[in-house]
């Protein structure tokens, strides 16, 4: 797996590697990244939103500081990285983007299937359980995509307004985080703060009951999403709500003894 | 010096001196001289190792980047040492230190005097994707300490 210079004149690792020399070596370059294992299973896909989104930044950095490093993968179309995500990761020491896990509850069997299906539209749920000890969060953001509707009129105003679950229901208490009005005609990647509530979260895990979005028309009669263009699950793979946290090391990080 | 305070008052006048002495003295028993025209080549270098993250058969999981040059040292520390630009002043005073008692001292050591950093994109298990920026990865240059 290496291969080296011409003028290297040792013949340590010129020569082909045994199997389990071999395991060893990927066993050292996965304990340099910090991980016990390689993901167990890959099912994912590169051109979903998160990972485009997360090329660009990883572009971004090696356009600037690494410059050694060349983009990989066009990535026309993705989330764009805004000034203020380029200063985020400035101040970064690793970013992570979360899928939608709403999306992913399976159904059971004797609910309302299409009334679940509404409410999941809606619900937007992340697993910040698995970040690191040493990582503080800096900022986090919940990006969502609005789709340019052609049925509307020009003028034609919606409000969206995003919350975060404090309680289930029953007794559903919601705790309003940002609203702001959308044009029919817009298009792009819609960006709301979640810094505290993402903070929140890794400290109380058990207080992560997800988000809530609601979206009014002009005349303040709730509406479904999907009718303003927003793409809350079952559009396009590359235009799915994701977030995206940014986070920094408190402590210096020293590898584990294996 | 190793020869405690009252040594070192006795030499303060001219302490460049005596290393110079000690030091011919030294090559002209060990042939140093001749040993350095033919360990030139051999000198503390960069080298570069490319770590193909490709080859390793993890394209699926790591997005970007498909590899990176780590590079690493590789070459002798030997007397004159300043000759060398990116030997350290320590290291100089190791090799004198050396060449007095090669017996308990050693030389210094061909290591990075720079590193560099990279970023690395990968999946994790549950496809959240982390971009994780590592600190002292790559060498950017080599010297003796």
């Amino acid at each position: 797996n290496f291969s080296i210079d011409n003028e290297v004149r040792s013949s340590f690792i010129q020569r082909r590697l045994r199997n389990h020399e071999r395991k060893e070596m990927q066993r050292e370059i996965l304990s340099l990244l910090g991980l016990p294992h390689r993901p167990r299973s890959i099912v994912h896909t590169k051109h979903n939103a998160a990972p485009m989104f997360m090329l660009d930044l990883y572009n971004t950095i090696s356009t600037d500081a690494y410059s050694y490093y060349k983009p990989i993968l066009p990535t026309q179309g993705s989330a764009a990285v805004t000034p203020q995500d380029s200063r985020f990761l400035d101040n970064a020491d690793m970013v992570m983007s979360f899928v939608n896990l709403a999306f992913c509850i399976p159904l059971i069997a004797d609910q309302d299937q299409d009334h679940l299906y509404q409410q999941h539209q809606k619900e937007f749920r992340f697993d910040l359980s698995r970040i690191p000890e040493e990582e503080v969060v800096t900022a986090a953001e919940f990006r969502i995509y609005k789709d340019f509707i052609q049925e509307s009129y020009e003028n034609e105003t919606f409000r969206v307004s995003l919350y975060q679950v404090l309680q289930e229901p029953p007794n559903r208490e919601l705790l309003l985080l940002d609203q702001r009005v959308i044009w029919a005609a817009e298009e792009g990647w819609l960006v709301f703060d979640l810094t505290a509530t993402s903070n929140l979260w890794v400290v109380n895990p058990e207080q992560n009951l997800g988000l809530h979005l609601v979206l009014e028309d002009s005349h303040g009669q709730r509406t479904n999403p999907r009718l303003a263009g927003l793409v809350t699950g079952s559009g396009p793979q590359d235009k799915q709500p994701f977030m995206v946290v940014f986070f920094k090391a408190n402590e210096v990080r020293f590898r584990g003894t294996r | 010096s190793a020869h405690g305070n009252k040594g070192r008052q006795s030499n303060r006048s001219k302490p460049q001196r005596t290393v110079q002495d000690a030091l011919k003295a030294a090559e002209a028993e060990t042939g140093a001289v001749k040993d350095v025209i033919t360990t030139e080549s051999k000198g503390c270098k960069k080298h570069e190792l490319y770590v193909s993250f490709r080859d390793l058969g993890w394209q699926d999981w790591i997005i970007a980047p498909e590899g990176y040059a780590a590079y690493y040292c590789e070459g002798e520390c030997a007397f004159p040492l300043n000759s060398y630009m990116n030997a350290t002043n320590h290291a100089i005073v190791q090799t004198l230190v050396h060449f007095i008692n090669p017996e308990t001292v050693p030389k210094p050591c061909c290591a990075p005097t720079q590193l560099h950093g990279i970023s690395v994109l990968y999946f994790d298990d549950s496809s959240n994707v982390i971009l994780k920026k590592y600190r002292n990865m790559v060498v950017r240059a080599c010297g003796c300490h």
